[in-house]
């Protein structure tokens, strides 16, 4: 099962 | 004082219709390079990150930088009371709570104010790192429009393969499973008609329809969609707005739990 991971653990917060 | 002025009302109105899908509102922070918006929908899946620079607005003055919260719905049916061919000016005094929309006819016969009133949105930035994409894929708007319009009948997701040779976009669930290639254009005549690829490596990500769906809105935008992948992080998906700029939507891929 693929799960969808919330885009902000991508980024960082300016 | 801030005054925007655009000659024509339907790049805007292309514009909402390109992220009120997404974003109920959003900030638009306005400096002398132009205006910004960028915000996460509402569950934090995806980002839209639109630029628009000020020197292709036919007028722009912004003395102070200013962040304008709007609903963007509000925004939407005040751009619907615009003719496509109407001039549109956003005005805002220093510190004001309102934002003013002006829409003048080509023959200057009919001007109409809409006056919206700002809201205080406590919004976070993202800092988004220049990345090398390991693929990097422009194709035509509406055939990537359609394609995810098609394969999203098949299941939730969708993989995208991509190689030197061409792009593979797949979906397959419980009614069956669908299989788009496109292969690199040999021959460009149109550039608009053109599937070009940069590899540096080959690169296979899965992707939720859902949210491919809501980015192809931005499709009258643009004739040609760019793709950008590497494994790992998210999908930009970047839609060119004429000279004015550009929308650029953000999504990571689905991952194994």
């Amino acid at each position: 099962i693929k799960t969808q991971p919330d885009i902000k653990q991508y980024y960082w917060i300016a | 004082m801030f005054e925007a002025r655009l000659m024509n009302a339907t790049i805007l109105k292309k514009i909402l219709d390109a992220v009120k899908d997404l974003l109920n509102e959003g900030t638009f922070d306005c400096s002398d390079s132009g205006i910004q918006l960028q915000a996460m929908d509402n569950s934090h899946v995806s980002l839209v990150s639109l630029t628009l620079r000020s020197d292709s607005f036919d007028k722009f003055r912004c003395d102070r930088n200013l962040s304008m919260g709007m609903n963007l719905g509000t925004m939407a049916k005040i751009l619907k009371c615009a003719n496509n061919d109407d001039t549109v000016t956003i005005k805002a005094q220093d510190n004001a709570d309102t934002v003013t929309f002006m829409f003048e006819s080509q023959n200057h016969e009919k001007v109409s104010d809409y006056e919206m009133k700002l809201m205080n949105l406590d919004q976070e930035h993202l800092g988004i790192p220049d990345t090398d994409y390991s693929c990097v894929v422009r194709m035509p708007s509406m055939e990537f429009a359609r394609i995810c319009r098609d394969l999203a009948q098949f299941s939730e997701s969708m993989v995208i393969c991509c190689t030197k040779e061409g792009v593979k976009f797949s979906a397959s669930g419980d009614l069956g499973s669908a299989n788009v290639k496109l292969a690199q254009t040999s021959n460009v005549d149109k550039e608009e008609e053109a599937v070009i690829i940069e590899m540096q490596e080959p690169v296979t990500l899965t992707f939720a329809c859902r949210y491919l769906n809501a980015f192809t809105k931005a499709t009258p935008l643009c004739n040609q969609v760019q793709l950008s992948m590497s494994a790992d992080v998210p999908l930009v998906v970047e839609y060119r707005i004429s000279d004015l700029g550009h929308i650029r939507y953000y999504l990571a891929p689905k991952i194994e739990e």
